[in-house]
């Protein structure tokens, strides 16, 4: 699992989400889209950790702290991808898995 | 007539090669002339940078830098015996070690700055990687990644999503719009028969990919090669061949200083400190424009492995040296009287749905795809500079799998190179190679797309599903790019490379970084416990400021002698909060002290009344009772009784 809880680091070690969500009043600015995020991630019953990096309208949604069953994650994960895979504003989303790089 | 005290300088010899005079990156003469990367940062995207080594303190960034394994902004590497994590901090010390210092060594751009980010000690997502690098974007002009997917021969990977599009949001707004620099390393997979095509960061048109070359300028035993490889620079070879010498870090067994700093890994960042001198000399080139001086510059040299093609532009490349050697001289002079590129235009043909089965070697599957006149029209395409083959192939071993592709002028592109140890059964689903080999050339005309299966198998099992080309390039005519050939070689004496010569350059966007202080969980946690304590401590507070103020009403009659001021708690002495009470007792003459009393009411005012109707008393109005024993619950209201 994705080992971010925030996009600037890692976090709570729980699943986490990169969505790209697209303002549904038309004008994209960022205050808007925040609240946007904010609004989904609790209808996901996640937390919005904020926009990645420079990437406007990119949003990491972390899984609150706490410990879980695996049983009980897949179910989450589920949940949240059901409601970001339904959610009008959502453009994109990717459950954020761990990358294998090496240095050379 | 460039000297150094730093111990390790004579020993440098990627700078300045005393044994084998030439085989160097020829960067003495630029510094010569006071090029040395002043006003450009360089940022090491790594495990670290050890920015209070000496070495590297006075030109560290910590603008620039950040930590996005620890989440704060020191990218200060941590111990870990394991890892080792001085990988960071020497191929900083290879870009901006400080000269003169009479320690270790000397960097390729000592006079620019180094920053730090820290990512690649711990857990990496594809988040992480886009946050690292747009980080700081406007301060770091240069992002040096000596890092990449697996080298094992079998891995294909590359920037994800996310990190796909921070790469193109860098190139578009970074360095004020003229586009930061990315520069990664082509990988150490050469003896698994690993091929840079394979990493889509070195397929990726928006870095420059830097393969590795021996002192004696032969492909070392782990170099990669591809199509997509730009140019080669030093770095170390076989064990009797000298590695790079470069800063290191001092934990744990670090001295400070190695010589054994080998790699492609060690090449990267010494293209990058070439970059940063080309970006002193001219600040406004665009991400292109370093490719294209890397193109027009890069030198061809005789190496019995190397394959040279001359394509049509007259550029010539080979897949183990891309367009060949980097050479600081050059890279410096036709940066300083460089012109931009024009626009970036580019072509996407349809996706071109082929099912058609990909036979044994030597047979082949050939596919052609027609770029009109009509086609380029709408962009303005002519000649190209990368070209892009994405496709989706499916195959029970991938790795017996061999694509190439021909450009209009018949250039061929190993774009897909078998690999014996990639047994993968899922073929390619939209993966994306790409070269560079047929920069310069037109771009219009057919374009031809071979692939064999060169496995044993006995049967043909694998099928070309489908295929898209993608072209970029610009306007440019084939007569601009030999003109500006032209032009380079003539600026190549140095004539132009003096303070008194400089080409206008137009001002950079004012973009502005989001950069806002994110409360981290962990912030978010003190902040709480903080808030919580200081609530706590209101509520004390007041109930001890109330609890000393009923002892006063207490007191409020004094009908005879003086009325003390009421015991206070120790504790409110010590921490002296006992003056903020006004005294409502007083000895003084009643109208003195309804005059006083005019004025806005103080919360004792306010308080007095209240405390007169409750009948709870604590154990300090016994007290209290003791310093004015003829208090009464009555109020005096006659001008004779003691007012308090």
């Amino acid at each position: 699992l994705a080992g971010t809880g925030g996009p600037d680091g890692q976090g709570t070690g729980g699943p986490s989400w990169a969505v790209h969500l697209e303002s549904l009043e038309g004008d994209g600015e960022e205050e808007t889209l925040e609240q946007q995020a904010d609004a989904l991630a609790q209808a996901a019953g996640l937390v919005n950790a904020g926009r990645i990096g420079e990437l406007q309208g990119h949003y990491l949604f972390v899984q609150p702290a706490g410990h879980r069953p695996a049983l009980e994650v897949e179910a989450i994960r589920q949940q949240v991808e059901a409601v970001l895979a339904g959610h009008e504003a959502v453009r994109w989303h990717s459950e954020q898995r761990l990358l294998r790089r090496a240095k050379r | 007539s460039v000297h150094f005290n730093d111990p390790k300088y004579p020993q440098q010899w990627h700078l300045n090669n005393r044994r084998s005079p030439g085989r160097d990156i020829n960067v003495t003469g630029v510094w010569e002339r006071n090029v040395t990367g002043r006003g450009v940062t360089v940022v090491v995207v790594d495990d670290g940078v050890e920015h209070t080594i000496q070495d590297i303190a006075p030109n560290y960034s910590p603008e620039g830098s950040y930590d996005l394994n620890s989440n704060d902004p020191d990218p200060m590497p941590h111990p870990d015996v394991e890892n080792g994590n001085h990988h960071g901090t020497r191929c900083a010390g290879e870009i901006a070690a400080v000269p003169n210092n009479s320690f270790c060594a000397v960097g390729v751009a000592y006079g620019s700055r180094i920053a730090g980010i820290r990512v690649l000690d711990g857990p990496l997502t594809d988040s992480m990687e886009a946050v690292a690098f747009n980080k700081h974007y406007q301060i770091n002009d240069i992002y040096s990644c000596s890092w990449g997917p697996d080298d094992d021969g079998k891995t294909v990977d590359g920037p994800h999503q996310l990190g796909k599009a921070a790469l193109q949001h860098g190139v578009i707004a970074g360095r004020q719009g003229f586009g930061s620099i990315f520069v990664v390393a082509s990988g150490n997979g050469g003896q698994h028969n690993d091929n840079c095509n394979y990493d889509g960061y070195a397929n990726s048109i928006y870095t420059v990919t830097i393969g590795a070359v021996d002192e004696e300028g032969r492909m070392p035993f782990y170099a990669e090669e591809c199509a997509s490889m730009l140019a080669v620079t030093f770095s170390g070879g076989d064990k009797m061949l000298r590695s790079i010498v470069t800063t290191d870090w001092d934990l744990q067994k670090g001295t400070g200083c190695t010589e054994g700093h080998t790699g492609t890994s060690a090449a990267a960042p010494l293209a990058a400190g070439m970059i940063a001198l080309m970006l002193q000399v001219r600040p406004c080139l665009t991400w292109r424009d370093v490719q294209h001086i890397i193109v027009f510059t890069a030198t061809r040299y005789e190496d019995r492995r190397a394959e040279w093609v001359t394509n049509e532009a007259g550029f010539s490349h080979s897949h183990q040296h891309g367009f060949g050697l980097l050479n600081a001289w050059r890279l410096v002079n036709a940066a300083k009287i460089w012109t931009s590129v024009p626009y970036l235009a580019s072509y996407v043909s349809p996706v071109l749905k082929e099912n058609k089965a990909i036979p044994q070697s030597p047979r082949s599957l050939e596919v052609l795809w027609n770029v009109s006149r009509m086609d380029l029209e709408m962009s303005g395409l002519k000649t190209l500079e990368h070209v892009a083959v994405t496709v989706s192939i499916t195959h029970p071993r991938r790795g017996s799998l061999e694509l190439k592709l021909f450009c209009p002028s018949g250039m061929m592109s190993l774009i897909g190179a078998p690999r014996s140890m990639d047994s993968d059964p899922n073929g390619f689903n939209d993966w994306t190679f790409s070269t560079v080999r047929c920069w310069g050339e037109r771009a219009r005309g057919t374009y031809r797309l071979v692939i064999r299966d060169v496995g044993d198998e006995s049967f043909q099992v694998g099928i070309l599903r489908q295929w898209q080309l993608t072209l970029y390039g610009s306007v440019w005519s084939a007569v601009d790019i030999r003109d500006r050939q032209r032009l380079l070689e003539s600026a190549m004496s140095g004539k132009y490379l003096h303070d008194d010569f400089a080409l206008p350059c137009p001002p950079g966007l004012k973009i502005p970084e989001e950069d806002g202080y994110t409360i981290t969980p962990n912030t978010l946690k003190t902040l709480v416990l903080v808030g919580c304590f200081t609530v706590f401590w209101t509520v004390y507070y007041m109930l001890e400021v109330y609890l000393s103020q009923r002892n006063v009403a207490s007191n409020q009659v004094c009908r005879s002698g003086p009325c003390h001021w009421p015991h206070r708690s120790r504790k409110a002495k010590e921490e002296g909060t006992e003056l903020e009470s006004v005294p409502l007792c007083s000895s003084k003459d009643p109208d003195e002290v309804e005059t006083e009393s005019r004025g806005p009411p103080t919360t004792s005012d306010l308080l007095a009344p209240d405390l007169l109707e409750q009948g709870d008393w604590s154990l300090s109005q016994n007290k209290s009772a003791l310093d004015c024993p003829h208090q009464h619950l009555d109020v005096p209201h006659g001008k004779e009784e003691q007012i308090c």
